[in-house]
C-alpha cells in the first residue's frame, strides 16, 4: 500500500506515530514509548474496487457479482485497512501490578480498496 | 463528518495538520483504552520502586504473551506490619484485574536475605475467607531453603482461583529443621520487605471469553 503523499488522493495508508510521552501516559504504560497509529484514507475509483488484501476479497467477489449483472454499481468501493498486527503493551494497572498482554488488530499495516 | 459519498474513509482529510494531529492523540487514547478493556487511564498511587520493577520485570517471558488473550502480570507483596514475627507474617495482593480471568500458572518469588544454622522449611498459606469463616489457611506450597538469593516457589492455580475479594492474603510460616526451633525475630530479617527484592507474585492468565468452554448452538 503506498503511504500517502499529499498530491495523491488514492486510498493510502496515512502513517502516524503516537509516543505516550505526548499523552501524558507514560507514568503507567512501561513498553513501548510509542505506537503507530495509522488509519486508511483517499479515493477507491471503480478500477481499484477489490485491489489488494484480505477484507477487498470478499467484496470483490460480491462487486463481480454486481458487475456482471449491472455494468454501474450504486455502491462504491471504500478505502479499508486490510491488514493489521497486535501491540504489546506492558502496563501498571490501577493496583500497581505489572500486566504484559497484546491487544490484537491495533496497527494498521496495509489499507485497499473494498 | 458530513461528507457526501458514502464512504468517509474516500475524501481526503481536510483537516489542518495540527487539528489532525489533536484528533490522532485522542483516537489513540480511545484506541489504547479500548484495547485494554479499560474506561480510563489507570491513576497509580503506590508505583513500585524502579529497582523491583525492573528486577521482576526480568522474569517475565520475552516476546509474545501466552497465545490467544493471555496476560502476564506481577503483583508486588505490600507487608502490613514488619515488625511481626518472621514465622507468622502477611504477604497481601491486590488483584483485582486477575478476577474476571482465568488464572493458570503462578509463582511466588522470595528474596531470602540469610538463612539461619541448618534448613529454612517455608510454608505458604492462603489465608482467607475461602471456607466462609475468618482465618482459615489453605496450605499452598512449601520449599526447605538452605541458600539466601530469590527463590520461586510455584502455587497451585486452582488453590488461588475463586477469590471473592481481589485482594489475596499468603502467610509465610517457617521454622529451622535443625531441632525444630521456632525462628524469632523480625520478618525484615528474613525477607526485604521495602527495598527492591520486595517478594511477589508472577501470574499467568487467560482473558475470560463470554461462553467460553462450551460450543455455540447454532
Amino acid at each position: 500500500t503506498p503511504t500517502c503523499e499529499p498530491e495523491t488522493p488514492l486510498c493510502c495508508r496515512r502513517d502516524h506515530y503516537v509516543d505516550f510521552q505526548e499523552l501524558g501516559w507514560r507514568d503507567w504504560i512501561l513498553q513501548p514509548e510509542g505506537y503507530q497509529l495509522n488509519y486508511c484514507s483517499g479515493q477507491c475509483p471503480p478500477h481499484l474496487a477489490g485491489s489488494p488484501g484480505i477484507a477487498a476479497s470478499f467484496h470483490s467477489a460480491v462487486f463481480s457479482l454486481l458487475k456482471a449483472n449491472n455494468p454501474w454499481p450504486e455502491g462504491t468501493s471504500c478505502c479499508v485497512p486490510t491488514a493489521r498486527r497486535p501491540l504489546s503493551l506492558l502496563y501498571l494497572d490501577h493496583n500497581g501490578n505489572v500486566v504484559k498482554t497484546d491487544v490484537p488488530d491495533m496497527v494498521v499495516e496495509a489499507c485497499g480498496c473494498s | 463528518q458530513g461528507t457526501r459519498s458514502a464512504c468517509t474513509s474516500c475524501e481526503s482529510p481536510t483537516l489542518a495538520p495540527q487539528a489532525e494531529r489533536a484528533l490522532v492523540l485522542e483516537l489513540a487514547k480511545q484506541q489504547i483504552l479500548e484495547g485494554l478493556h479499560l474506561t480510563s487511564r489507570p491513576r497509580i498511587i503506590h508505583p513500585p520502586p524502579q529497582a523491583a520493577l525492573t528486577r521482576a520485570l526480568r522474569r517475565l517471558q520475552p516476546g509474545i504473551v501466552a497465545p490467544g488473550n493471555g496476560e502476564e502480570v506481577i503483583s508486588f507483596a505490600t507487608i502490613t506490619d514488619s515488625s511481626t514475627s518472621i514465622c507468622s507474617s502477611m504477604l497481601t495482593f491486590h488483584l483485582s484485574t486477575v478476577q474476571s480471568h482465568h488464572l493458570y500458572h503462578a509463582r511466588l518469588w522470595l528474596h531470602v536475605l540469610r538463612t539461619f544454622p541448618g534448613t529454612l522449611h517455608l510454608r505458604i498459606f492462603r489465608w482467607g475467607p475461602r471456607r466462609k469463616h475468618r482465618g482459615s489457611r489453605t496450605l499452598l506450597a512449601e520449599r526447605q531453603i538452605t541458600t539466601p538469593g530469590w527463590h520461586a516457589l510455584t502455587l497451585p492455580s486452582s488453590g488461588l482461583r475463586g477469590e471473592e475479594s481481589a485482594v489475596l492474603k499468603l502467610q509465610v510460616n517457617c521454622r529451622s529443621l535443625e531441632g525444630n526451633k521456632t525462628i524469632t525475630g523480625p520478618l525484615r530479617w528474613l525477607l526485604d520487605t521495602t527495598g527492591h527484592q520486595q517478594p511477589f507474585l508472577e501470574l499467568k492468565i487467560r482473558v475470560n471469553e463470554p461462553e467460553a468452554g462450551r460450543a455455540k448452538r447454532r
